[in-house]
C-alpha cells in the first residue's frame, strides 16, 4: 500500500522497519481469493532461502505450478471441495481451479501484509508512491478458499488446518458471515486451534455498519479489525448550477466536466431506476445529462456503467442516509462521484426548485492532511451480539481507499465492459484493514518470538489512541454532523504499531483462561470439546464471570446485574517494558458509572511479573438508560508508558 | 434423493478414537471406518443409503480441530451421531468477502 504504512508511523530504516526486524523470518498466510503470482509485489529478488520450518507447498491447478511459487511466495494452495459439493464445479471461464487469484481481492490483502517494496505504485496517477505490505520482508503463504459465490466453511476450515501445519506464523482472513456461538462457528473453532500453537489470528469485523451489533468474527482470541480512513482523500467538488458547492470523491482521473443538465435517475426511468440498476435507465431521459443515483442495490461503479450504457456523461452518486457522509472513491469509467447524504439532500431540494437544474464535478486528484482516522460508515459495530463481554471490534486501521497490488487480467472495477488493466488499485473495506494489522502482527512477531497471540492482540490494542491528527475524538463518517465514533466502532482505537512493539505491560490470556471463559458462558463439556478439543469439567463451586476474562478492554453489562448495579471484574497485568517500574492508573469515568481501583497503582520490580488488580464499576442506577451505553477509558501510566483500555457500559 | 444430502463439518473427540486407530498415527482411518459403521444399517436402511448414495469424505481435520467434512443425508447426521466420540454436525455455510 502507499501512504498506510506513513499514516502509520513505519519509517525506513527505524523502528520496526530497522534492517534487524526486516529481516526475521515470519510468514503470513492469506485466506482469500488466491493470489497473481508475477506481480512485482510478490518477486524474491534479494529473498533469503526459504526458512527450514516451513512445511507447505504450492499446488498446480488451472494456470498455476510450483514454479510460480517462490522464496517470497512460499506457499499456494486451492480448497473448493466443500464449495463445489454446494455450488457445482467451479466455471473456469470466470474463475481459475487453482491458487491463481480472478477476482483481485486476495491479490490486493496479500500485498498488504506483506507485499514487497515497490517504487512509483499508482492508479493512474492517483495515490502515487512506494508500495509496500506492512511486513514487506515476510513470506506469503495463500490458501484460495474463496470463489466466485462465496467461501465454504468446510474449504476454510481445511485451509486454516493446513496453513497451522505448514507453519504459519500470522492468518489473514478479511472475510466471515453472521455471527454465532462460538462452538458453532468455524472460524472461531479453526483460529482457537491456530492460537493454541501460537499463530496469531486477524479478522475483518464486516462492513455491516453503522447497524449496531453487526459485527462479526467476534471471539476473544481473534482479534477483529474495523476500518478507518488515513489522511489521504481523492476530492472531487461538485457545483450545482445556482453556485452551491459540495465535496465529493472519485478515483475518476479525467478533466472537469461541464455544466451539464441534472436528471435524477428515479424520474428517468423505469422503477428502481434511482439506484441505476441494470437496464433501469431510458435513453432518451438520460442522453447527454449528469445522472443522480442512489447508493444501494447494485455496485457504484456498475451504476456509472449504466449511466454510459444509457448515454449519461456524468454521475452524482448519493449516499442514503445509512451510508451517512462516507465518501468512497471508486474507479468509475465515466465522470462522477459521490457525495454524502446531506449533500444528497441538498442536490434533490435544488432539483426540485428548478426545471433547468445543472451540476459539474471537478476532480482534484490526491490530497493528504485531512481529518484522520475517521471511523467509516460501513465499518461493523458493537456490541457483539455472542459475546458482550468483550468489546469488538478490537481496534481499527487503515480500510478506505487502499491502494495495493491487482491482477492485471481483472478490471479495477471488476465490470466486464471494463477493458483497464492496472498493477495497482484503489478499494475499501474491512478486509482492506485486516490485513494491515495482519501485517503488524507480523512486524511485533519478528520483535518479540515468545510472545503469545493474546500478548500481541494486548499490545497492538492498549497502545492504539482515541484521537485524530488533530487532537478530537475519532469521528465516524456514519455521522451527519461529526460526532464521535465510540468503542463499539472502533475498539480500543486506531493502532499504532512503533507504540505497540514496546507496550510496557501486557494483558496475557492462557488457554486455561480461555477455558474457565467457556465455562463462565455456561457452554456444555461437549460445546468446550468441539472449540478447545478438551475435556474440560467446569468447577460448580467457582463464581466464574466472562468479565475475567484477561481482556485488555473492559465491556460491563448491567442489565443481567441489574440487582447491585456493580460489577467486579479482576485483570493480571505482566511488566514487558523496564526491570523495575511503578504505574499509576488514571481512570475516565463513563457517565453514569463510579470506577473503583484495588490498587491504584502497581510496582513491577522484574520483567516477566505479573500483578493484579480488581476493578468496580458502579452504576448510579440504570432506570431509564436502559438499552443506552456510555464510555470511558482506564489507563496505566508509567513514565513513556500508557496501557490503557477502553471501557463500554450498557444498561 | 441426491438432494436431500448436505455437507456438514463433524466435530469429533479425539480422544474417543480407539486406540488401534491412535497407534496410526492419524485419525482419517477412524472417520473412515465411522463412515463406513452409519451405512451398515438395516437391509432396509441399506437400501436407501444406496439410493442416496455413500456418504463423500471432503475432508479430515487433524491440527486444529479434529473431525471432518463429509455429504451426508439427515439419516446419515442422525446415526452418526450415535457413534462414540461424536460431538456436533454443522452444516457447512457460505462466507463472504468483506
Amino acid at each position: 500500500t502507499t501512504h498506510s504504512p506513513q499514516f502509520l508511523g513505519l519509517q525506513s530504516g527505524k523502528g520496526l522497519w530497522n534492517a534487524q526486524n526486516l529481516a526475521s523470518d515470519v510468514i503470513v498466510g492469506i485466506l482469500d481469493t488466491g493470489i497473481w503470482p508475477e506481480h512485482v509485489s510478490f518477486q524474491d529478488s534479494g529473498v533469503s532461502a526459504v526458512p527450514l520450518k516451513w512445511k507447505g507447498k504450492c499446488e498446480s491447478g488451472t494456470k498455476f505450478s510450483p514454479s510460480n511459487c517462490n522464496k517470497k511466495l512460499i506457499g499456494a494452495r486451492a480448497f473448493f471441495k466443500g464449495y463445489e459439493s454446494v455450488a457445482g464445479r467451479i466455471n473456469e471461464t470466470v474463475d481459475y481451479r487453482s491458487p491463481r487469484d480472478s477476482q483481485g481481492h486476495g491479490t490486493h490483502t496479500a500485498a498488504t501484509a506483506a507485499g514487497n517494496l515497490v517504487d512509483k505504485a499508482s492508479f493512474y496517477g492517483l495515490a502515487n508512491g512506494s508500495a509496500a505490505g506492512m511486513k514487506y520482508t515476510a513470506r506469503i503463504a495463500v490458501y484460495k478458499v474463496c470463489w466466485t459465490s462465496g467461501c465454504a466453511s468446510s474449504d476454510l476450515l481445511a485451509a486454516i488446518d493446513q496453513a497451522v501445519a505448514d507453519g504459519v506464523d500470522v492468518l489473514s482472513l478479511s472475510l466471515g458471515g453472521f455471527a454465532k456461538p462460538f462452538y458453532s462457528d468455524s472460524i472461531a473453532i479453526a483460529s482457537f486451534g491456530a492460537i493454541q500453537k501460537g499463530v496469531f489470528v486477524s479478522c475483518s469485523a464486516g462492513n455491516g455498519g453503522p447497524s449496531i451489533s453487526s459485527v462479526d468474527n467476534n471471539a476473544p482470541w481473534i482479534m477483529t479489525v474495523a476500518a478507518s480512513y488515513t489522511d489521504r482523500r481523492f476530492p472531487t467538488t461538485v457545483k450545482l448550477g445556482k453556485g452551491q458547492t459540495f465535496e465529493g470523491a472519485s478515483l475518476y482521473t479525467g478533466k472537469a466536466t461541464a455544466q451539464l443538465p441534472l436528471v435524477y435517475a428515479g424520474t428517468a426511468g423505469d422503477e428502481g431506476a434511482e439506484y441505476c440498476t441494470s437496464g433501469s435507465l431510458k435513453k432518451k431521459l438520460v442522453k447527454g445529462k449528469m445522472v443522480v443515483c442512489k447508493r444501494g442495490m447494485n455496485g457504484r461503479a456498475q451504476k456509472g456503467e449504466e449511466v454510459k450504457l444509457a448515454g449519461g456523461t456524468g454521475l452524482l452518486l448519493i449516499n442514503t442516509e445509512t451510508g451517512g457522509e462516507e465518501l468512497f472513491a471508486d474507479a468509475h469509467v465515466l465522470p462522477a462521484t459521490s457525495l454524502g447524504a446531506s449533500a444528497g439532500i441538498a442536490v434533490k431540494e435544488y432539483m426540485n426548485s428548478t426545471k433547468r437544474a445543472t451540476a459539474s464535478i471537478a476532480f482534484k486528484g490526491t490530497v493528504y492532511g485531512n481529518p484522520a482516522p475517521l471511523l467509516a460508515a460501513f465499518s461493523s459495530r458493537g456490541p457483539s451480539s455472542v459475546g458482550p463481554d468483550v468489546i469488538k471490534p478490537d481496534v481499527t486501521a487503515p480500510g478506505v481507499n487502499i491502494l495495493a497490488a491487482w491482477p492485471p487480467m481483472t478490471s479495477p472495477t471488476l465490470l466486464k465492459s471494463d477493458k483497464r488493466s492496472v498493477l495497482f488499485n484503489v478499494i475499501s473495506g474491512t478486509s482492506m484493514s485486516c490485513p494491515h494489522v495482519s501485517g503488524l502482527a507480523a512486524l511485533l512477531k519478528s520483535v518479540h518470538k515468545t510472545w503469545s497471540p493474546a500478548a500481541i492482540k494486548s499490545a497492538l490494542m492498549t497502545t492504539a489512541y482515541a484521537t485524530d491528527n488533530r487532537g478530537s475524538p475519532i469521528a465516524d463518517a456514519a455521522s451527519s454532523n461529526s460526532a464521535s465514533a465510540t468503542p463499539f466502532g472502533f475498539g480500543s482505537g486506531h493502532v499504532d504499531p512503533e507504540r505497540a512493539s514496546d507496550p510496557g505491560l501486557i494483558y496475557d490470556i492462557t488457554i486455561e483462561d480461555y477455558l474457565n471463559y467457556f465455562c463462565s458462558l455456561n457452554y456444555t463439556s461437549s460445546q468446550i470439546a468441539q472449540v478447545s478439543r478438551r475435556n474440560v469439567t467446569c468447577p460448580d463451586n467457582k463464581a466464574l464471570q466472562p468479565g475475567d476474562l484477561n481482556y485488555p478492554s473492559f465491556a460491563v453489562n448491567f442489565e443481567g446485574n441489574a440487582r447491585n448495579n456493580r460489577v467486579k471484574y479482576k485483570r493480571t497485568l505482566t511488566n514487558v517494558g523496564t526491570t523495575s517500574s511503578t504505574y499509576a492508573v488514571k481512570v475516565e469515568e463513563p457517565n453514569g458509572v463510579s470506577v473503583i481501583l484495588e490498587p491504584k497503582s502497581l510496582s513491577f520490580e522484574k520483567l516477566g511479573q505479573k500483578l493484579s488488580y480488581n476493578v468496580t464499576f458502579v452504576s448510579s442506577g440504570g432506570k431509564g438508560r436502559e438499552g443506552s451505553s456510555s464510555f470511558g477509558s482506564l489507563v496505566w501510566l508509567s513514565g513513556k508508558y500508557s496501557v490503557r483500555s477502553p471501557i463500554a457500559v450498557t444498561w | 434423493a441426491s438432494t436431500d444430502k448436505q455437507t456438514y463439518i463433524i466435530h469429533m473427540d479425539k480422544n474417543k478414537m480407539p486406540a488401534l486407530y491412535d497407534s496410526l498415527g492419524n485419525s482419517r482411518q477412524w472417520y473412515e471406518s465411522v463412515i463406513d459403521s452409519i451405512t451398515q444399517f438395516s437391509s432396509q436402511e441399506q437400501e436407501e443409503e444406496q439410493e442416496t448414495g455413500f456418504p463423500q469424505l471432503l475432508y479430515t481435520y487433524e491440527t486444529v480441530t479434529s473431525g471432518f467434512a463429509a455429504k451426508l443425508s439427515t439419516k446419515q447426521v442422525e446415526a452418526l451421531s450415535r457413534v462414540d466420540g461424536f460431538l456436533s454436525a454443522i452444516p457447512d455455510g457460505m462466507l463472504t468477502l468483506h
